[in-house]
């Protein structure tokens, strides 16, 4: 919120769409103003009539440029809408850049998503520090109840709770050097590293001096919002992701097409339901597959299962427990990660060399 | 030195938008408050989207810079 707090006096506000976006249908632009605004309402005793002339509180309008209120806009990309903040006037005012393309989708900029936005401003809110929150000033797609915790403290902090309603929000980003932090899954991807930690995940890159927190959804929309296992096969430039029981494939950073496919496509029994965690193994060819306590090896060259397994984790990985929930490859050696904890098993030795902090890979 | 081209672009760049969203101060300043104000306001910046607070313009601020975004100064009231 503001330093002086700055809301509506009364609960009862009004909006007006002036004007229309000719990238969607009339009834779409609608829908997704009126949705936005019931995001809102549904954290708060805060209620929305629309008028169809005269002035309101919130006033909209679709823009390009210079449109009268000394804040122009930029053509496509770059600012896409601005909100003023509760007040007489232009206050609450709430006006979107007609340079975009403006969808209902995933695909360039989707109008409920920054509607929603736009209108927490125009409720009060400044913009929120926290990667994933509504809030936050630049624009990521995610499908869902858009509001994190964070939002819906700032906007209770205005105007109090909903008395009659209860709604889930999102949950909150997670803390890179949280002592407790596990991962979901971790691969490489052409020399960066990749960590899946629930709907984020976290880009290591050898020139970046920070990791880069991001939305799974808002790199690649086509995968589930969160993922078990993933790995990279180096020799075929393609990282394997797992969920439940599909997979999918990307190629760099791009979707490969023919996905997902069924996990039991690669000769595991239909009883496997999620693979825990997943690393390949250049030297020789295999990918290792964990699901509970056991693990399975799957032979790349051969397209094939290999005879001989599921073999359990503890006899084979001596130090590391029952179970895995990621895991990697590098050089010799094993890192395996298990709740807060990572093991470097050295492959050749087959044994643990070090036992470390998870969150250690990500500079804590 | 002069500076390359690309460089003052982006610097120019950089200006712009912490001019917009972190109130650089507009106008003439003396050559070294000038580049103090810049450091400062780009701290603030990198502080805000946690990266790296170095208070310079490195490839991960400019990035950042270029991600499209909502109008709305991230510091300061909007009136």
């Amino acid at each position: 919120v503001s330093p002086r707090k700055l809301k509506w006096p009364n609960n009862n506000l009004t909006f007006r769409i002036e004007n229309f976006t000719p990238d969607m249908k009339k009834a779409d632009v609608e829908r997704a103003i009126r949705q936005a605004f019931n995001v809102w309402a549904s954290v708060t005793p805060l209620t929305f009539k629309r008028l169809h002339s005269g002035i309101a509180d919130i006033m909209i309008s679709f823009a390009a440029r210079d449109h009268g209120d000394f804040n122009s806009f930029d053509g496509p990309n770059g600012l896409l809408a601005h909100a003023y903040a509760p007040g007489k006037g232009i206050g609450g005012d709430t006006h979107f850049d007609e340079d975009e393309n403006w969808t209902k989708e995933s695909n360039d900029y989707n109008l409920f998503l920054v509607a929603t936005h736009e209108f927490g401003h125009a409720l009060g809110l400044e913009h929120s520090r926290e990667a994933g929150s509504l809030m936050f000033p630049t624009y990521s797609y995610s499908p869902g109840f858009p509001l994190s915790e964070d939002d819906i403290d700032g906007i209770q902090e205005l105007y109090g709770p909903n008395p009659n309603r209860k709604v889930k929000p999102k949950p909150d980003a997670p803390k890179k050097c949280d002592p407790m932090l596990s991962f979901d899954a971790i691969t490489e991807l052409r020399g960066e590293t990749i960590l899946f930690k629930d709907r984020f995940y976290w880009r290591i890159h050898p020139q970046m001096p920070e990791p880069e927190l991001t939305l799974i959804r808002s790199t690649w929309p086509a995968l589930p919002k969160e993922v078990d296992a993933a790995y990279e096969n180096s020799d075929k430039d393609m990282v394997v992701i797992f969920s439940g029981i599909k997979m999918w494939a990307l190629s760099g950073y791009d979707m490969v097409e023919g996905y997902p496919k069924y996990i039991h496509k690669l000769g595991l029994p239909k009883k496997v339901r999620e693979i825990d965690a997943a690393v390949h193994i250049p030297e020789t060819g295999k990918t290792l597959l964990f699901t509970d306590e056991q693990y399975w090896s799957y032979d790349e060259r051969t397209s094939t299962m290999d005879v001989g397994f599921p073999r359990a984790i503890e006899l084979d990985f001596p130090g590391i427990g029952k179970e895995v929930d990621a895991a990697v490859y590098d050089s010799g050696t094993l890192y395996f990660f298990h709740d807060y904890m990572r093991f470097e098993y050295s492959y050749r030795s087959r044994k643990v060399i070090s036992i470390v902090r998870a969150n250690s890979i990500l500079n804590c | 030195v002069p500076i390359p081209g690309a460089e003052t672009d982006k610097r120019l760049q950089a200006e712009k938008y912490l001019s917009r969203f972190y109130n650089l101060p507009a106008g003439l300043l003396g050559a070294r408050k000038s580049s103090d104000v810049l450091q400062t306001k780009l701290k603030e910046m990198q502080a805000f989207f946690n990266l790296k607070v170095t208070g310079k313009l490195d490839a991960e601020t400019f990035d950042t810079m270029k991600l499209p975004r909502c109008g709305v100064p991230d510091v300061g009231e909007y009136n």
